[in-house]
């Protein structure tokens, strides 16, 4: 379902140029868990950002569903980001003046589904992610670990084929990371694709495949075998 | 150094209000190296906003260098917290429109240190936290983990007698996780107070005490005896 084929991405600042990804090529299968791990800095959001849409690559190849994402205009693009993909940013980028329960409904605005409905599911959504009680909390009332619940529950309201996960545990304890994952499991048996950025070596065992980034290129990528 | 009792902190929104810290009692001494843990929501980032004096307690006695804090005046609490302590925040807390060097060389400015003096340390603490290659980038021009290894560098700058971190290694791979643990290993032997809220058990066992919280109350303290 995304196949990469030599995707550069530059950004020119005014001293330096830093070349960020330096010739990516990869293959993920619909209904596949992908780990993506490697130091910071070694490209790992910039690579989720263009797979997600969000970025363009400098130069290379993504075809994603079959469609070559650089000739596709950007309200077909905007279409995809909203119905195909679901994003958990690192960084949470939740909407600091809208309460929790608006924020992980607003991607069901853009699909165009009635208030009744929207509330509905995403007070599901927020209910999964152990959060039904801070539903009228904004992202300033929340904790580290709260806001990034928020945007996981945000990224799975439309239910989308792919779910990109940049580091969604990284200010979680163990035992609500543990739900997470739990969440990304069986989101993955019920055949949505997933490729989940991660610094947590016991989150990506959870995956079945982990793709090792270093400097801008693809180190290594193996797949797990379990029990 | 630090003697916390009886700490209790409310919010109060419009159709609840939520009891956060349910009295916290504490002793913190000058030079110790102190884990806290906790899940999500259990009030770590409450608390370390309130000891790095960023936010009042509802009600309870906070005492830091013998001085009632509740009873100080704002430009008083201002300058401890310039000088005395400095503040690694979860969401990091960059300004978005300076440049790595000058989100570091901040708190210097507070501190009435002159430009050609503050450069200097910003860029020797840049380098401490392996980023001496990206002084030049703004924060949307950084990763994750970079962002999280500046807002570290800038906590360091005036060499404060406490530090206060809360998830320093959240976003960061396991060997920088491992360098910046190394750094505060240091500081610590030269004397500095390290508070530090993280997830990771291992992270914390690098500490002389891990102190839990649970529902805004301390769960358990325990000393960890290293060989
Ligand atoms: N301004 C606020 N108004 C209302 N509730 C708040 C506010 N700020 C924080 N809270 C609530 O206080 C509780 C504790 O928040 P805090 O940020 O201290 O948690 P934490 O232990 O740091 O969690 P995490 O590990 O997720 O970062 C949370 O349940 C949060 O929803
Ligand atoms: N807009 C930009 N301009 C210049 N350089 C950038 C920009 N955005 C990112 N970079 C650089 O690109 C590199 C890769 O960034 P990226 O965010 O993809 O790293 P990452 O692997 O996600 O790291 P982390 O694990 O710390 O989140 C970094 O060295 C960063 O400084
Ligand atoms: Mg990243
Ligand atoms: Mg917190």
């Amino acid at each position: 379902v995304i196949k990469i084929n030599g995707l550069i991405k530059d950004y020119y600042l005014d001293k330096h140029s830093v070349h960020v990804l330096k010739g990516i090529g990869l293959t993920i299968h619909s209904g596949e868990y992908v780990a993506l791990m490697g130091p910071s800095g070694s490209g790992k959001s910039t690579l989720m950002n263009i797979i997600g849409c969000l970025d363009s690559a400098t130069s290379g190849e993504y075809i994603l569903n079959q469609q070559n994402i650089s000739t596709l205009p950007e309200s077909v693009l905007a279409s995809i980001r909203s119905k195909e993909i679901g994003f958990v940013f690192q960084q949470f980028n939740l909407l600091p003046r809208l309460t929790a329960l608006d924020n992980v409904a607003l991607p069901l605005i853009y699909a165009g589904v009635d208030k009744k409905e929207r509330t509905r599911i995403a007070k599901e959504k927020l209910a999964l992610v152990e959060l039904a009680d801070r539903a009228d909390h904004k992202p300033n009332e929340l904790s580290g670990g709260q806001s990034q619940r928020v945007a996981i529950a945000r990224a799975l309201v439309n239910n989308p084929s792919i779910i990109l996960a940049d580091e969604p545990t990284g200010n979680l304890d163990t035992k609500t990371s543990y739900e997470i994952m739990n969440i990304f499991e069986s989101l993955n048996k019920s055949g949505n694709t997933i490729i989940l950025v991660t610094h947590e070596e016991d989150v990506a065992a959870k995956a079945k495949r982990i793709i090792r980034l270093r400097d801008g290129v693809i180190e290594s990528s193996e797949d797990i075998h379990k029990r």
